[in-house]
């Protein structure tokens, strides 16, 4: 463990909170898209198959577990609990356009041609673009709460934070993936626009505004 | 190159 992964893994876990807090308070879960929330509970369930093969420490298993425990319950928050407040209109991006090509590539593109391998590059390559629906919904809406642009700006950093780890586990550890790597660089480089919008206007008290 | 295990990050 090195600071910048804790720092990622927190910045994560931040970004979790901060939606569920955003969903539970406002009661609604506006300007949030179910269908990135379902791709990141497919992420979490693909990539932890091995929460109770594999121990690694309490840390490792309860941030998984946690995760798994969020992300499931944020999908149910938002299609049944507060189904209500779910804008089918804006969320309309074809999430199988996402899922077919990752399942496709990691199929193809992996470390070894094993079952949980391969479930763990899709759950890779999928949580690279799982974002774009909801990046699309703020496009298509134009705005988006502050709350919100936190989330988003706590999510897109964790990743980033993990490219830090990668470089310092490469020079400290001589350990390296590929597979992470490349990834983690998509995931992070889709969250540049909204990083320069969330600086430059929410930082600075504005509501994040998309030119339309 | 054989899968890094076991994976230890999130």
């Amino acid at each position: 463990m090195n600071i910048f992964r804790l720092a990622g893994d927190l910045s994560h876990l931040a970004a979790i909170i901060i939606l569920l807090i955003k969903i539970w308070k406002t009661r609604s879960c506006a300007g949030i898209s179910g269908r990135s929330q379902v791709l990141f509970a497919i992420v979490f369930i693909t990539r932890y198959l091995d929460l109770f093969t594999n121990f690694i420490s309490a840390y490792n298993t309860a941030m998984k577990v946690f995760f798994l425990g969020s992300s499931i319950g944020t999908v149910y928050l938002m299609y049944l609990k507060f189904k209500a407040t779910y804008d089918h209109n804006h969320d309309t991006f074809r999430i199988e356009f996402l899922l077919l090509p990752t399942a496709l590539l990691s199929l193809v593109l992996n470390h070894e041609f094993s079952v949980m391998e391969i479930l763990w590059t899709f759950s890779i390559y999928l949580e690279s673009v799982a974002i774009l629906p909801q990046l699309f919904m703020v496009s298509k809406t134009g705005e988006a709460e502050s709350i919100t642009s936190h989330y988003l700006f706590a999510l897109g950093s964790y990743r980033g934070l993990y490219i830090l780890n990668w470089i310092y586990r490469y020079y400290f550890e001589g350990f390296y993936d590929i597979i992470a790597i490349v990834a983690g660089c998509v995931q992070t480089i889709l969250y540049c626009d909204f990083f320069y919008l969330y600086i430059t206007k929410v930082l600075k008290g504005k509501k994040l505004q998309l030119p339309a | 190159s054989k899968a890094q295990e076991p994976k230890d990050e999130l």
